[in-house]
């Protein structure tokens, strides 16, 4: 069995953030920084207290960052960058989505992409009515080796199957146009 | 130093009682 001393997460301490959409308020201020989590035991202790991803009401969303990075596009660390997007169909909110953002939390703690893994930021999970949304943010979107790498690893640990493609976005791109609009920059 | 935790340690840990 795993050992009585605390694992550490170096080199990365991650901030989990959950935002709740209120209307009446700025975007910012309906996010909410949880907590910190620099150990393996802390995050389970996080992953314990927090709702399921799947009991989330539409419109919220979870957010995993390394320290010191806001999950959002303005941020220095993230402005050049894009995502890896996975786009769930509604019934897999029920039977999917839970292991899937498990899955993506376990990659970003467990620095599943190996050197590549300091080209994580973060990954955000969208719970939507009509569908939800899985993303790892990455740093540079011109990083091509790193971003190709880190798509394939990810694929491989949500035990997507071949035939499914998934895209990877800029978020300059994003930003311009409506999600389902913005062109893939690579795909695996 | 970097530390890479593949999936099936990091499950290992889901359950444990917090022990102090």
């Amino acid at each position: 069995p795993p050992g009585h001393s605390p694992h550490s997460l170096t080199p990365s301490r991650w901030a989990l953030w959950f935002f709740k959409n209120d209307r009446s308020r700025a975007w910012q201020d309906n996010l909410h920084l949880v907590t910190k989590v620099d150990t393996v035991e802390d995050f389970w202790a996080m992953y314990g207290h927090i709702q399921l991803a799947s009991k989330l009401s539409s419109g919220c969303d979870y957010a995993l960052f390394k320290d010191g990075i806001e999950p959002m596009w303005e941020d220095s660390k993230n402005k050049r960058g894009g995502r890896w997007l996975i786009s769930l169909a509604k019934q897999q909110r029920h039977s999917e989505l839970d292991r899937l953002w498990l899955e993506t939390l376990l990659c970003l703690i467990g620095e599943s992409f190996a050197e590549h893994s300091r080209e994580v930021c973060g990954a955000v999970l969208n719970v939507r009515t009509k569908g939800d949304k899985i993303a790892v943010w990455t740093r540079e979107a011109e990083n091509q080796a790193g971003v190709l790498h880190i798509g394939r690893i990810y694929k491989e640990r949500l035990g997507l199957s071949t035939k499914t493609i998934i895209g990877y976005q800029a978020h300059a791109d994003t930003a311009t146009k409506s999600n389902s609009l913005a062109k893939n920059k690579f795909v695996v | 130093g970097k530390k890479q935790y593949d999936r099936e340690f990091l499950l290992d840990f889901q359950f444990m009682p917090a022990c102090i």
